[in-house]
């Protein structure tokens, strides 16, 4: 970095000097008053003079701090590990505020830009030492020093102060921003205290509950869908290390929270959620896909005779926040697309599909996911248009004989068990809370079954119903209906496939599924 | 099969929000009335 | 039918990142203000101990059940918390006034004998802090504010 001769001296001298005088009884008593005196202090020593000069200021003091916690840290085990985190976060703390009264006080009062540009500049140096030192040390690398600063600086931030709410919401755009760059993809080492600092009460409060217009939504689930990414990897395999148990069962508690606190968040964002999340991950799948709008009375999906075509919410589109019709790529095939809905030729389209949804012969890798979800979402979300062009209401006729139900029964006959098992997934993720898509999806799987003309395909409709019913709670409404009707109405024989009683523990599992269901 | 999400140490049944008291990824219990931080008249800071 | 996928490159290099930090994992107090006495150090209690927060344990009428001692020692030990809030809020319920300049607590059993815009004489009961203890005192004279 080629520091002028004597930057770090002098860096070094007045950050301790700050940290005695933010200790100090005086500086207890009026911080302000001992803030402004220090900042005398920098621009003595000519600190302030230049935009670089600061911008090294604080790579050196965040510098120092962190070796500063290095040292400590091998001894922040046993019974003395709550005194060295203190000694840590004495000089720690006092660095924070130093950073949040220049961010308050830097420029006028009221102009919102000098504050913003400052804590971004320091937000982003924090992040470059935290990215640098995490390629140096590899393995030795020590998350605390960093997580202690950016939770501090937060909360600092977040004081009710009439200049601190003014900021707020940049003040989350940029925390956004640098958790994003060191999401966990980028800083495997700092990946607990990344979802630590992610789903802090007062993060979680300011960015799902209290900014106003829900503007932080979006933010906060882009940084679910970097842990989701993060993780995809890892969960796709069965046998979870203790690492990544760990770091599982954080992030269910993170979305058990959402599901409770925020379940239209969940909503609006499952689509792009799902996208990411392995399609082996069930039961994380099922726990956002049982969201639904805290305003809305589920009826009970066991209740005998439950006529779900006769539910109001179904005809309400669910909001999906996700831009799933961008996400079919090539262009060329999106626009082939369009022209087979609209004019149901050429019939080549259909024979093509495959082609355009396989990616390799690799297995368990063969398929483009994405597109995938997207072209069913895309093709349910253009076939309730059309069939409410007629006006009339998407059920079990009205679906049946169009462009769209041709691309679903050539993708269900044409694709191997891989694909159809995607293809059956993209489908059942649709399953939700009662609306317009959980009720054409629900439809467009029983009567891909009614309409299968092999049982390999009824049994794997079958599959994948079941294996999201008998992982632990919750369910999504969708999915309890669906399996329901599709046991309990005789025009589908449910019973009398051979898959049901291809061995007495399954057959045992269905009756058991069915006597709950029933 | 999974996890059973109602030992995971939240209160589910609340009826009130959970984040206010969420104690974090790592927590097996909520944050107590003394883990909160509350803005109290500066004359009860005595330490 | 999707079967393991074997990990790449990349992602064991990032498990093994990982794996590290997993044994020096965030500690509950690392994302809370330092607390002078009682930080948030989850400890292992029996397990017949209650092991979560009762219910309704952050609410005024939990506090209002606590002994005058407990609330005391709330309100000194666990400072800028809720829990010093609701001490303070439950102590008020039962008569005690927060003293600014003696920062203490006192509680006025009858009466003032004289009563002013600036002062008042009577009997009092006060918490000492330092002595852990509550004195009567007769004649006792107090400058104070109401703090509501």
């Amino acid at each position: 970095y080629d520091d002028p001769p004597g930057l770090l001296e002098k860096t070094e001298y007045l950050l301790r000097e700050w940290v005695n005088i933010y200790h100090s009884p005086q500086g207890a008593k009026d911080p302000n008053k001992a803030f402004s005196m220090f900042v005398h202090q920098m621009n003595c020593h000519g600190i302030l003079k230049t935009d670089d000069l600061i911008t090294r200021f604080f790579r050196l003091s965040t510098q120092m701090v962190v070796e500063l916690c290095y040292r400590f840290l091998p001894d922040c085990t046993g019974t003395g590990a709550t005194n060295t985190r203190n000694k840590m976060f004495h000089t720690v703390d006092a660095y924070v505020k130093l950073i949040s009264l220049l961010v308050k006080h830097s420029g006028e009062a009221n102009n919102s830009a000098t504050k913003i540009n400052l804590l971004n500049k320091v937000l982003g140096i924090v992040a470059g030492v935290l990215q640098q030192d995490h390629e140096t040390h590899q393995t030795d690398f020590q998350q605390l020093p960093y997580q202690r600063i950016f939770i501090m600086l937060f909360l600092e931030l977040n004081a009710r102060e009439p200049i601190l709410e003014a900021i707020n919401f940049q003040l989350l755009t940029a925390y956004f921003h640098t958790l994003h760059i060191l999401r966990p993809a980028k800083s495997p080492g700092f990946a607990y205290a990344w979802l630590e600092l992610v789903s802090h009460r007062l993060f979680l409060g300011r960015m799902l509950g209290l900014t106003p217009q829900q503007k932080g939504w979006y933010m906060y689930a882009q940084l679910l869908i970097d842990l989701f990414k993060y993780l995809a990897p890892f969960l796709r395999n069965a046998e979870l290390a203790k690492p990544v148990t760990v770091l599982y069962k954080g992030t269910l508690r993170v979305l058990l929270v959402l599901l409770h606190d925020f379940p239209e968040f969940l909503c609006d964002y499952h689509y792009g959620f799902c996208d990411v999340i392995p399609p082996n991950c069930i039961q994380m799948r099922n726990l956002i896909l049982s969201a639904f709008p805290r305003n809305m009375r589920l009826p009970d999906p066991f209740t005998p005779n439950l006529k779900v075509d006769m539910l109001a919410e179904i005809s309400n589109e669910p909001r999906v926040l996700t831009e799933f019709a961008l996400m079919i790529q090539p262009a060329s095939f999106k626009k082939d697309l369009d022209h087979y809905l609209k004019a149901r030729t050429p019939v080549t389209f259909l024979s093509d599909l495959r082609s355009n949804l396989q990616i390799s012969n690799e297995p368990g890798l063969r398929y483009n996911i994405p597109l995938m979800n997207a072209l069913v979402l895309y093709v349910g979300h253009e076939a309730i248009t059309y069939i409410r062009k007629k006006g009339l209401s998407p059920n079990m006729t009205t679906i049946a004989h169009s462009a769209h139900m041709d691309i679903f029964q050539n993708l269900a006959v044409d694709l191997d068990t891989e694909g159809r098992y995607l293809f059956l997934n993209a489908i059942a993720n649709q399953l939700r809370y009662p609306n317009s898509h959980t009720h054409y999806f629900s439809c467009t799987l029983l009567y891909l079954f009614a309409e299968a003309n092999t049982e390999a395909i009824q049994e794997q409709i079958t599959r994948v119903l079941l294996e999201r019913l008998i992982v632990n709670r919750p369910h999504p409404w969708g999915l309890l209906i669906t399996f329901i009707e599709l046991i309990k109405n005789p025009t589908y024989k449910f019973w009398n496939h051979e898959f049901v009683h291809c061995a007495p523990e399954i057959e045992k599992l269905f009756e058991s599924v069915a006597r709950s269901c029933m | 099969l999974g996890q059973d999400l109602t030992a995971l140490g939240l209160n589910l049944n609340s009826p009130d929000n959970l984040y206010p008291t969420f104690g974090g990824p790592w927590a097996e219990t909520p944050c107590r009335a003394q883990d909160i931080d509350f803005s109290v008249p500066p004359e009860y800071i005595i330490n | 039918p999707l079967g393991p996928v074997p990990l790449q490159k990349e992602h064991q290099c990032q498990f093994q990142m990982m794996e590290s930090a997993y044994y020096h994992m965030p500690h509950p107090a690392d994302s809370e203000r330092v607390r002078h006495y009682l930080p948030r150090t989850p400890c292992q209690t029996p397990v017949y101990y209650h092991q979560t927060p009762l219910p309704h344990s952050d609410t005024l009428e939990f506090f209002q059940r606590l002994s005058t001692e407990t609330l005391f020692f709330i309100f000194y030990y666990m400072e800028g918390s809720k829990a010093q809030y609701l001490a303070a809020k439950a102590l008020k319920k039962q008569s005690w006034r927060f003293h600014t300049k003696y920062m203490m607590w006192f509680q006025r059993h009858e009466e003032p004998k004289l009563i002013n815009e600036e002062y008042e004489q009577g009997t009092y009961i006060y918490f000492d802090y330092e002595k852990w203890g509550q004195r009567k005192k007769e004649g006792f004279t107090f400058e104070y504010k109401y703090l509501e």
